[in-house]
């Protein structure tokens, strides 16, 4: 039963895109079903990337209100977020590809788009919206997800995001809060500007009965490897970065503190409120770096104990 | 059993994994910086 | 695991071989196997009891290069070599081998003028050659040459045959390191708890400073 998902019917996927139930509810589409593979396969090529963004193709199926993402295929581009349209250079391959898929009989069409943020969160940039909108006009049904190798790696979970935009000019309903992530302060006008144009969907993850037991088997062979690493030590650019950027923020923070101080009298309740939140934003981006940093260490001296302490 | 027992003498002999004065202090000196780390996030909390 | 994994059936071809011949008949086994590129372990053969019949008999020689291969080096060999059967190349090699694995039983970085006096070799060159082509290609040895120190750091070396009295210090080190990780285990199901204590009276203490606050609004109100 955990394979039947990956039964591909073409007549009910066809007759999905004639009734195309998303045209009157931009809202239609709420789940996402990656599935392992494709999930190792993205996070391996954002991982691949270093800090330069990479992005790729997704194919897979939809299911009511579910797109499920059967496979993905890297495209040979870079830099995604330094120019308008990045997927122009990659329109022949994605072609070329999708043919090919069809001959040698795969039958999933491509159902989204994915592309990595290194180091600073799961969100769509105002590239990224613009992107995502044009190919939700032409090409939908349509997904974007995002990953984050990055901080993936500093907290030990992959960092995952899939979105779609709403339609220009419409105003979204008051979405429920969705789970804070530390944002750069040289990103953070960019987030804050386009946050409202696109929605989360809920991601879950399946695996069909061969996957499991081939990432059994790559565990028992692989798990040497992720004993050895640290992030402490792969990830110290990171690190270093996020505390710098800390920094900036407190001391931004710090300065608007100081304009207002005689403010503070007659400012109404409102601004005191901001400036909490955003000091208490620093906290938390703060407490998230402290945690992760001790996290590290703790594997660290574990495996210090584990391994150094014992004599023969 | 002999296969067994050569097995487990390989692997004691692995321990302790690493042994050196430069990797104590650079083991003592992440140790601090982390340790510094969480001081000074806590001195951001307050 | 692996050399383990890729000897245990020419140590039951051998052993099989042993058992089904005795006497003088069993020196050319005893050379075959001692000889054999990829046999490093050789305590099974010596418990075959065809084997152990040699000993004071005039094939008494051979049972002792058996024992040198199973436990001794190429040192031990030179200083006995009058008492001994004269070794052909492969056998030579393979003590070769054995010898360094004996040396990474007590260190893990090996410096390139012991390896070249245990080895009887008289460059670096040569030595180097005999590591990566004779240990580390033959999977018997995993480590880096650091031609800067000299030294051959050794990460892996595979087990050779048991001494009498090694499975003594063995155990105690298997002991030392399961007390350690038991300790370890309870540590961190302490600091869980503490964790979680803390993170309880945080939150009662964030309660009532809270309700105090509510209470010096409402008496100022």
């Amino acid at each position: 039963s955990s394979d039947a998902i990956f039964y591909y019917d073409e007549t009910a996927q066809a007759k999905f895109q004639q009734d195309r139930p998303w045209v009157n509810d931009p809202h239609y589409f709420r789940r996402v079903k990656i599935s392992a593979l494709a999930l190792l396969k993205m996070v391996v090529h954002a991982r691949s990337g270093g800090t330069i963004e990479v992005m790729g193709l997704m194919q897979g199926k939809t299911d009511g209100d579910a797109i499920i993402v059967m496979d993905a295929f890297a495209l040979p581009v870079e830099g995604t977020e330094t120019r308008v349209n990045a997927q122009a250079d990659a329109y022949e391959y994605m072609v070329d590809y999708s043919q090919t898929n069809k001959q040698a009989g795969r039958l999933e069409n491509v159902v989204g788009w994915y592309h990595s943020h290194p180091g600073y969160g799961c969100w769509l940039s105002g590239i990224d919206v613009s992107t995502q909108m044009l190919n939700q006009q032409f090409q939908e049904p349509f997904l974007a997800v995002v990953i984050d190798p990055t901080r993936t790696v500093s907290a030990g979970k992959v960092e995952v995001g899939a979105f779609r935009t709403y339609p220009e000019g419409y105003k979204p309903p008051d979405e429920p809060v969705s789970e804070y992530q530390t944002i750069p302060l040289n990103k953070i006008e960019d987030f804050g500007v386009h946050c409202k144009q696109y929605y989360a969907l809920d991601i879950t993850y399946f695996k069909s009965s061969l996957d499991c037991h081939l990432l059994d088997l790559l565990w028992n062979k692989y798990w040497v490897n992720t004993l050895s690493s640290s992030p402490l030590l792969g990830n110290g650019d990171y690190v270093a970065g996020q505390i710098s950027d800390l920094a900036d923020k407190l001391e931004q923070a710090e300065n608007q503190l100081a304009h207002s101080r005689f403010g503070l009298l007659i400012a109404p309740p409102q601004r005191k409120k901001e400036e909490e939140s955003q000091l208490a934003k620093i906290t938390r981006d703060s407490a998230k770096i402290t945690v992760e940093q001790v996290h590290g260490l703790m594997s660290q001296v574990i495996k210090d104990i584990l391994f150094n302490s014992i004599r023969r | 059993e002999n296969s067994l027992l050569r097995q487990v003498s390989s692997l004691l002999r692995r321990l302790p994994a690493i042994e050196s004065e430069k990797f104590q202090d650079d083991f003592l000196m992440e140790y601090n910086d982390t340790l510094l780390i969480t001081y000074l996030a806590m001195f951001t909390n307050c | 695991m692996d050399i383990e994994q890729k000897q245990a059936e020419l140590i039951d071809h051998f052993v099989k071989k042993a058992s089904a011949l005795k006497g003088t008949i069993l020196d050319p086994v005893i050379i075959e196997a001692t000889s054999h590129p990829s046999l490093f372990a050789f305590s099974e053969i010596l418990a075959v009891p065809s084997v152990v019949e040699l000993g004071g008999t005039e094939n008494s020689g051979y049972l002792d290069v058996l024992r040198l291969f199973a436990h001794g080096t190429w040192t031990d060999y030179k200083n006995n070599a009058g008492c001994l059967p004269e070794l052909i190349p492969d056998q030579v090699l393979k003590l070769k081998q054995l010898t360094v694995l004996t040396l990474a039983e007590t260190n893990k970085v090996l410096p390139y003028d012991q390896l070249m006096q245990e080895l009887d070799v008289t460059n670096v060159r040569e030595l180097e050659d005999f590591l990566i082509n004779e240990c580390m290609y033959a999977g018997i040895v995993r480590g880096k040459l650091d031609q800067l120190r000299r030294c051959f750091e050794v990460q892996f070396a595979a087990g050779r045959d048991l001494r009498p009295g090694q499975l003594g210090n063995m155990l105690q080190t298997l002991s030392n390191w399961l007390a350690t990780s038991e300790n370890l285990l309870v540590s961190i199901q302490e600091k869980i708890k503490w964790a979680d204590t803390m993170s309880e009276l945080d939150k009662k203490h964030r309660k009532d400073v809270e309700d105090r606050v509510e209470d010096v609004k409402k008496s100022l109100s």
